[in-house]
């Protein structure tokens, strides 16, 4: 899964 | 963050500006696609619903808030200060073929069925195709002023620098996201036709007319 910390870019 | 992925930041950055300012001091919207930048404002406001609850660094939320109201006021400008010089006859792309597919494929393909998840994964999708209505009512009408051609130009550059940034990010970071990339590469080879009038054209001083 991708953590919401993975939303790094924009 | 990689020096590709700030050019393309920039790039973008400089391409929302350049499209402010070309409305601004002309003062009229002409050649430009409203229901394109309404989609722009829909992929802001729905990628960074997380703007305050995911705190990543001051650049990414200073950025987040500048794409949201840029978008924003361009929607503005051309749906009401400008609207007068709005030209609707050639912006009729149908966005409901866009959205609709768009929203359907965030429900099926994504990393993680939740609201937030699906929100972020239909802007993805979204911004991969939301240039379209602005290359059809370019097609439509057949040329481009040479700033819309510089705001088309750096737009398209921006995603082909994030695709640099995340052939970096694989390689040194071990780090992809197959949608991003997948979704990257469908909006980058959209531009690619225009990509080759600019630089066969605007670059040496023409004007950008595609053949009628």
């Amino acid at each position: 899964e991708k953590s919401q910390m993975d939303k790094d870019e924009l | 963050m990689n020096v590709f992925r700030l050019i393309g930041d920039l790039s973008h950055l400089l391409a929302i500006l350049i499209l402010l300012w070309k409305i601004w001091k002309t003062r009229s919207c002409s050649g430009i696609s409203g229901k394109s930048q309404f989609l722009f404002a829909l992929v802001f406001t729905t990628r960074y619903l997380d703007l305050f609850t995911n705190f990543i660094s001051p650049y990414n939320t200073f950025m987040k808030i500048v794409y949201i109201v840029c978008s924003c006021v361009t929607v503005y400008f051309i749906y009401v200060k400008f609207k007068a010089t709005y030209d609707s006859n050639h912006d009729t792309f149908r966005v409901e073929f866009l959205v609709v597919p768009v929203g359907g494929l965030a429900f099926l393909v994504n990393h993680d069925f939740t609201p937030l998840e699906i929100l972020w994964t239909f802007s993805i999708y979204l911004e991969s195709v939301a240039i379209l209505p602005q290359l059809f009512m370019i097609s439509k009408t057949g040329e481009a002023e040479t700033i819309t051609s510089h705001y088309l130009f750096a737009l398209g550059a921006y995603r082909a620098l994030y695709i640099v940034n995340w052939v970096y990010r694989y390689y040194f970071e071990g780090f992809f996201d197959l949608i991003a990339i997948v979704a990257g590469c469908v909006q980058t080879i959209l531009y690619c036709d225009f990509f080759y009038l600019y630089i066969t054209k605007v670059l040496q001083g023409k004007k950008l007319s595609l053949p009628a």
